[in-house]
Order: C-alpha cells, then structure tokens, then sequence
C-alpha cells in the first residue's frame, strides 16, 4: 500500500 | 537488499571519500560546487527526519547518520576551513529555480499529505536536480581537476545502480516506488553527458575537458 509507504532506500 | 542496491550505496559512499579526499589533499575545493553540496544538505536532512521514528536496519540508520554527518563536515571545510579556495563568482546557478518545483512538485506527488511525506518526496525531487549547479559549474569552467570527475562518476554510478534495484525490486517482491523511480530516472539522465566525456576521455588517461 503506497500510503503505508516503508521507504526502505536511502 | 540487493546487489544493485548495495553496489549503489557502495558508490555513494565512495564519492563521498573521493570528495573528502580531493579536498583534503589538494587542500582547496576548487571546482566543487558549494550550493550542490548545501543541496545535499537539504536533501539527507529532509529525508532522513525518519530516523526519530521509523527502524528499517541498522545498515539502513548508519548510512543514514553518516550520509547528514559527511555532507554538513563538507559543507563546514567548503564555508570555514577552506573558504579562500571556494569562488563563488562561478557557482552562480540560481538554486531558488530548483528549490521553489521541488516543492510544488512534493506537494502534489506524495504518497500522503503529511509533513513527513511532503518533505520525503521534496528530498526526492531535490536530490534529482541537485546536481546541476555543480554540473552548471563545469560546463562554464569547461574542465575539472581528475579527481572532482571520479567523485561526480561515483555519484552518478550510485544513481545508474538504483534503477536495475528497482527492476529487481518489482519482479522480485512486486514493488514499485513511481516517484523515486521517476526522480531516479531523471537524475540518472542529468549525468548522461558528463558520463560521455569521462568514460571516453577521463577513463582514456586525458584531461576532463569539454569542447570549446
């Protein structure tokens, strides 16, 4: 889900 | 994580060290431009904010101290240890152009309208363009010391590797990420010309020099 979004990259 | 990622960040931390090193032995950070490098700034500190309350690993949270940690030591040598060697009479790229976007631009695409997401997806778009005062600086200059276009190949190498990630990333877990990928994709093109030069003349043993 794009709103939950984790951003895992730097 | 993957190869390509960490190949990736591999390379960001490189540039990093080429940079620093370029400045401390040279003792001057002639020809790098300081409004890219406050740009960085903007964009590891804009970023990261979720380090206070996001955990993804402790590779992901050391790399990130140290990606705020290093630019803002670069920016102190380029403001205080060795301003005299900063001309800023040719790094004259207008970053309020690329600033101003950015943020209309992270305030329509974002994955939600929180101060979080907002400023996530603005250290994307800024980190895309934040290139271009520095590449504006060695179109006017027209050359570049060595080891400022190994730092700039680095950095541009780090960017280049996160798209196969993204290819891997999609056919093995499915996932896409439409505004990193696309800001990626621009920031990679943005070095396409600057990546002619060096591998054909750089990497060939010449001198980085762009044709009068």
């Amino acid at each position: 889900d794009a709103s939950d979004s984790k951003h895992d990259e730097l | 994580m993957n190869f390509f990622r960490l190949l990736g960040d591999l390379s960001h931390l490189a540039s990093i060290f080429i940079l620093l090193h370029k400045i401390q032995t040279t003792r001057s950070c002639r020809g790098i431009s300081f409004k890219t490098q406050a740009l960085y700034v903007a964009v590891f500190v804009t970023r990261y904010l979720d380090l206070f309350f996001r955990y993804v690993s402790l590779y992901n949270s050391v790399m990130k101290l140290f990606f705020i940690a290093s630019s803002c030591y670069i920016l102190y040598l380029m403001k205080y240890k060795y301003r005299p060697t900063h001309d800023p009479s040719i790094d004259t790229f207008r970053i309020e152009y690329l600033l101003g976007p950015c943020f209309v631009l992270s305030l329509i695409f974002n994955y939600k309208f929180s101060f979080s997401e907002i400023l996530w997806s603005f250290s994307i778009f800024l980190e895309a363009v934040a290139i271009l005062p520095q590449l504006f600086m060695l179109q006017r200059t027209g050359e570049a010391e060595t080891i400022t276009t190994h730092y700039l190949a680095a950095l541009g190498v780090y960017r280049a590797l996160y798209i196969p990630n993204w290819i891997y990333r999609y056919f093995t877990e499915g996932l896409v990420d439409p505004i990193a990928v696309t800001a990626g994709i621009v920031q990679t093109g943005l070095y396409l010309d600057f990546f002619y030069v060096y591998f054909t003349k750089v990497l060939q043993g010449q001198k980085f020099e762009l044709p009068a």
